[in-house]
């Protein structure tokens, strides 16, 4: 990506580990492209030791020493045997493995928007592939294979941005499943949140053990203008490609341009979909449509370029087969007045700016919302990273749009896909110099060192960005971690009413279930405390935490709480100290809510005067 | 026919991997084996078996035979099979 890496502080000069080379990051998704620059393998040393996994070469696809392997799953016997590689036919598979661990690529852009150099987050790292999905979606049971080989294959993590339609319970996800038994041998899963909202709890990928990450901004809008004939410049949102070099054309209403030989009157072709336009009134004009679209009914009807008007959200954006600009309702009221009260109205569209967006960031409003529908008293998302509008390496064999025939290496778009393989990066560049980490200390180290984020660009808060936005030079850093290995996860599961029987299968240790673990799900040593009760309720919860030193040797924490009206927030003790790496130090703390009918977030911080290790607490109305 | 005689994917998730020298997928086999009628070879049904980093397998079965999977020792759970979405 050419900007959100330098966003978020983690510029081109930030300490790189020696052993990044060695980080191999597991790509579960559509595949690769591996002719793409950000896959050069130049400069790379052999591939690593511990490296057991295979390349599923043939005529078209080959490995390098930066795409270490790569391997299909498609049990339906329904895929032509000539595609039936590991090569990307969506683009999506490589736009994620670029943004996560793509080489340095200079003056990559999009037809010049968004230019920059484009990178990820650990440029060093090889790329293992596990295509997954394919034109029809992705299936259970070759996510469960991929799983399957990415963990024994010797993969350091697990980069996944797919989700269910439905949420589900834990051992019936095979998303879950393949991220609990990646967690038990030491390999985070970083999984993309969804992209159903703003709805609250629309989350799909919510296990503990895994990192879920929401969508947020980047300090770049994307702006493009229309002028009309009498002179007055309107901006609008868009990814607009193309250059009208300022030339004004025709411009008309789609209102007035029905395809009446078609049965379409002019309450349909105000919408501009497809078919529904009078290819002769239309061509070789602009055309204003009332609602918007991906831009088809225009550009079948031969139009030059259209302008929207949306009362949508604006808050990402899409490039298009045609010049196109989305305005505002009052934007394109006054537009449309001017098309329909002037004689000869005329206007062109300008090549899309990027501007700065000093709103930046906040959680884009698809990005799927908390709380956790299968345990409310665990926080998610956990962390928020850029999904909006990035541009990264693309697949060769698509075109841009589907009704152009353009070919691009880098395209722009917008998802959890997208902010999943920034934390993947990031967890991965932690992972270099911590490499005997667990996942949940890693997962520990983004949440604590996370920027803070407001709610008052987040109506849903802590449910919209976790933690907040990472950090991933800090997270190199955090100073203290909460850690978490597969018997605090069996804990979990025994409160979160899971059967001795179920357990027995899924844990080598001989633990069973007791009254002290069973429901205290919030006692799992999460980096985050969330309290549900029903609405109206005030409640009291105690919250047991133990905390490793992984900062300064010596080193004394204070506790440092921020707690808004309604929260009353204990810890015992409030001063750790330390006097060894490697310590671990226990603590209570004590939440008392006056929820009423909505949620109230606080936060912990211990700080020694050198780390900040800061965690949400969040009570609410279940 | 009625629809639980249709044979859908399912996966059947069994947990860690069994000690010692198991043969996992002779173990899927052979679970396979006692619920499919006679008729059905076990090899055509069977499209994975999950044996390098924890056990299961997926399989296409109809909801009587998945049922039935679902009773036994050993089996954590018994899903249908989705389709998962880009995000």
């Amino acid at each position: 990506t050419t900007r959100s890496w330098d966003f978020m502080g983690f510029n081109k000069k930030v300490k790189r580990s020696i052993i990044e080379s060695d980080i191999i990051v597991g790509m579960l998704d559509t595949g690769i492209w591996p002719e793409s620059q950000s896959f050069n393998d130049t400069g790379l040393g052999p591939i690593p030791k511990k490296w057991k996994g295979t390349c599923q070469s043939s005529a078209n696809f080959t490995c390098n020493r930066k795409i270490i392997g790569a391997k299909s799953y498609r049990a339906k016997g329904d895929i032509p045997s000539d595609y039936k590689s590991p090569r990307d036919y969506e683009g999506h598979g490589t736009h994620t493995s670029s943004t996560a661990a793509g080489g340095l690529v200079s003056k990559a852009s999009l037809y010049g928007i968004a230019k920059g150099t484009a990178r990820g987050g650990v440029p060093s790292s090889r790329i293992a592939v596990y295509k997954i999905c394919w034109g029809d979606g992705c299936y259970d049971e070759d996510i469960l294979a991929a799983f399957d080989d990415a963990i024994a294959d010797g993969v350091d993590i697990i980069s996944l941005s797919v989700g269910s339609f439905s949420q589900l319970e834990y051992f019936d996800d095979t998303i879950a499943i393949g991220a609990f038994h990646s967690m038990k041998n030491g390999v985070l899963t970083s999984n993309s949140a969804g992209n159903s909202g703003p709805i609250l709890s629309s989350i799909t990928n919510f296990s503990p053990w895994s990192l879920s990450v929401a969508a947020s901004t980047i300090d770049r809008k994307f702006i493009t203008k229309v002028k009309l004939g009498n002179g007055k410049i309107y901006e609008g949102t868009s990814i607009n490609t193309f250059d009208l070099k300022g030339k004004m054309y025709p411009f008309i209403a789609g209102a007035a341009a029905p395809s009446t030989s078609q049965g379409y009157t002019s309450e349909d072709s105000r919408f501009c979909g497809p078919g529904t336009l009078n290819e002769t009134l239309v061509k070789g004009k602009i055309v204003f449509c009332d609602y918007d679209s991906d831009g088809t009914g225009p550009a079948e009807a031969g139009a030059i370029g259209a302008v929207f008007q949306s009362g949508g959200y604006k808050d990402y954006v899409f490039p298009y087969s045609l010049p196109l600009s989305n305005l505002n309702l009052d934007d394109g009221r006054n537009v449309l007045n001017y098309v329909n009260t002037t004689e000869n109205p005329i206007a062109t569209i300008f090549k899309t700016n990027v501007e700065d967006d000093q709103f930046a960031p906040f959680v884009v409003s698809f990005s799927s919302r908390g709380p956790n529908p299968a345990t409310p008293d665990i926080l998610k998302p956990d962390v928020t990273a850029p999904g909006v509008d990035i541009l990264a390496a693309w697949s060769e064999a698509v075109p841009l749009t589907e009704d152009d025939t353009r070919i691009v290496p880098y395209n722009i778009i917008s998802g959890t896909s997208m902010s999943c393989p920034h934390a993947t990066g990031a967890a991965a560049y932690v992972k270099s110099f911590h490499p005997t980490w667990s996942p949940a200390a890693i997962k520990s180290a983004l949440m604590t060192t996370a920027f803070p984020m407001s709610s008052k660009n987040n109506l849903e808060a802590e449910f919209a960005y976790g933690a907040g936005h990472i950090n991933p030079a800090q997270a190199a850093q955090p100073g203290l971690v909460y850690d978490a290995g597969e018997i605090d996860y069996v804990k979990f599961l025994c409160g979160q009413g899971y059967t001795p029987k179920q357990l027995k299968l899924i844990t080598e240790s001989n633990f069973t279930c007791s009254e002290e673990t069973d429901g205290a799900v919030w006692d799992l040593n999460y980096p985050s405390f969330t309290l549900s009760a029903s609405p109206g309720n005030s409640i009291t919860r105690v919250f047991h935490r133990t905390v490793t030193n992984v900062g300064s040797p010596v080193s004394t924490y204070k506790a440092v709480v921020n707690a808004p009206p309604g929260l009353i927030i204990q810890v015992q003790p409030s001063v750790l100290s330390f006097k060894s790496l490697g310590q671990k130090l226990t603590f209570v703390v004590t939440v008392g809510a006056e929820i009423g009918n909505s949620m109230i977030s606080g936060s912990l911080i211990w700080d020694d005067g050198v780390h900040q290790v800061r965690s949400p607490i969040v009570a609410y109305a279940s | 026919h009625g629809s639980s005689d249709k044979r859908q994917v399912y996966i059947i998730y069994m947990g860690n991997l069994p000690k010692g020298k198991v043969s996992t997928t002779s173990l899927h086999t052979s679970m396979l084996h006692e619920v499919l009628p006679s008729s059905t070879v076990g090899s055509e049904v069977l499209l994975y078996s999950y044996h390098r980093s924890f056990n299961g397998f997926a399989a296409k079965l109809t909801e009587d035979e998945a049922a039935k999977l679902r009773e036994k020792d050993g089996v954590v759970s018994v899903f249908r099979s989705q389709k998962k979405q880009l995000h």
